[in-house]
């Protein structure tokens, strides 16, 4: 698993 | 959101706010690499693209507005306003030897082949090593101004609280995005050196810190 697509960061 | 990533942004800012009070003060941009500022706002610019189009929360929205407002500023500061005294030939880094790889790297490394996505990760291998103008100058005076290494300080502890920030939510929500860690880890590895130098040289209170 790469990666959970989230982009809440900045 | 958590103590580490909130302690990070802070620390972000603080760095951000250090240099641009730092400039506009002394009305001078001497031992500043103007490359590096301009590849931070070129990081925000093509991070926050989605800045219209997605609303995750009010701080989110605020704080990507300050950052890019900041970073312009600047920018605007170093090549506009107090352009004669900037030191161009001190910051002499080849800049293109960090976007061509940047460049091929988040087309050859990304989520997804979307525009978004790809200028994301562009952003994010970017930010890894948009320091590497301003550490090549300071190497190259063999000395930095007290307030750029606070500045450098907290720069650097802005992504190590990210990484804490990443093995938290990793924890506590299974929140894993590799491209992200990978390049943060890379990013505050370039830091340690100069955190070794900060702690054992400017923490004594000496003015400036020259490099060995």
């Amino acid at each position: 698993r790469t990666h959970t697509q989230k982009k809440d960061e900045l | 959101m958590n103590v580490f990533r909130l302690a990070g942004d802070v620390s972000h800012l603080v760095a951000i706010i250090i240099l641009l009070l730092k400039i506009w003060r002394s009305r001078s941009c001497a031992g500043i690499s103007g490359k590096s500022q301009l590849l931070f706002a070129l990081v925000f610019t093509t991070r926050y693209l989605d800045l219209f189009t997605v609303y995750i929360s009010a701080y989110n929205t605020i704080m990507k507005v300050v950052f890019l407002a900041l970073s312009y500023a600047t920018v605007y500061l170093i090549y506009m306003r107090f352009r004669n005294t900037y030191d161009s030939e001190n910051d002499s880094f080849r800049v293109e030897f960090l976007l061509v790889p940047v460049i091929g790297l988040s087309f050859l490394e990304h989520y997804a082949f979307t525009p978004m996505e790809v200028l994301w990760t562009f952003s994010i291998f970017l930010e890894a090593v948009a320091i590497m103008p301003q550490l090549f100058m300071i190497t190259k005076t063999g000395e930095a101004e007290s307030i750029t290494t606070h500045y450098l300080f907290f720069l650097g502890l802005y992504r190590a609280l990210y990484i804490a920030n990443w093995v938290w939510r990793y924890h506590t929500e299974g929140f894993f995005d590799q491209i992200a860690v990978v390049s943060g880890v890379v990013q505050t590895i370039f830091y340690c050196d100069f955190f070794y130098l900060y702690v054992t040289k400017v923490v004594q209170g000496r003015s400036k810190m020259s490099l060995p």
